[in-house]
């Protein structure tokens, strides 16, 4: 199964 | 006070045809170094990364760092009245809850004053940390967009592939597959016809093919694309605007799970 992944997820908030 | 003079005004309205679609509102940041914006689209996959340097301006007034936040679609409904020559000045005073773009033909016998509402946006902002890609692919970005928009009519994603044979394009849809390879050729006539290929590592990614797309919005601002890749890191679609900047979208990858 493929899900589309979230940018959230590989940059954090600062 | 905030004073920006564009003398090339297009530079801007190709902007916003990039950025429009993908972004409803956003923040533009305004600092004495530059112009510059940050926003993800709504769903959180995408994010567009802008800057617009300050030497790029005419003239750049500051004084100090200013954030201001704007419809993109109705900051690009102003922009499209702007004529395609016109020179084009961004004003805001400080604590306005306005920003003026004047537009001034290029033989001044028309100038024209648009006034917009600005509006408070909650953004977050991402830290994008600086990373060594395993393949960096420049090539036109003609050929980028219309190798988008061709898969687009055969599948919804795109496997994007960097081995030593070159960049592999591929998609699969209901009617069948397709996949374009792109060799890198240094042998063309114009340094931005040519397609470059740096890989350190073999790497393959999937991407949503509506986004690839939505970036390609992009191609008027520049010849030519770069797109960074690593395993298990957003993909950069970079276009560099002459001697001012960029706009750089990232993209996260579709996983396997």
């Amino acid at each position: 199964d493929v899900k589309q992944g979230n940018i959230m997820s590989f940059f954090k908030k600062v | 006070m905030l004073e920006l003079r564009l003398v090339q005004g297009s530079l801007l309205k190709k902007v916003l045809e990039a950025i429009k679609d993908l972004v409803n509102d956003a923040n533009f940041d305004c600092s004495a170094t530059g112009f510059s914006l940050q926003a993800m689209d709504s769903s959180h996959v995408a994010l567009v990364a802008l800057l617009l340097r300050n030497e790029g301006f005419e003239h750049y007034r500051c004084d100090r760092n200013i954030s201001m936040g704007m419809n993109l679609g109705n900051m690009n409904k102003m922009l499209k009245c702007a004529g395609n020559d016109d020179i084009i000045t961004l004003k805001a005073d400080d604590g306005s809850d306005t920003v003026t773009f004047m537009f001034e033909s290029p033989n001044q016998d028309k100038i024209a004053d648009f006034e917009m509402k600005l509006m408070d946006i909650d953004s977050e902002h991402l830290g994008i940390p600086e990373a060594e890609y395993h393949a960096i692919v420049r090539m036109p970005s003609a050929e980028f967009a219309r190798i988008c928009k061709d898969l687009s009519s055969i599948g919804d994603t795109v496997v994007i592939s960097v081995t030593k044979e070159g960049v592999k394009f591929s998609t699969k849809g209901d009617i069948g597959t397709a996949n374009i390879v792109c060799r890198q050729n240094t042998t063309v006539d114009k340094p931005e016809e040519a397609t470059v290929i740096e890989m350190k590592e073999p790497v393959s990614l999937t991407f949503a093919l509506r986004y690839m797309n939505s970036f390609a919005k992009a191609t008027p601002l520049s010849h030519t694309v770069t797109i960074s890749l690593s395993s298990e890191l957003p993909v950069v679609v970079e276009y560099k605007i002459e001697d001012m900047g960029y706009v750089r979208f990232y993209l996260a990858p579709k996983i396997e799970e």
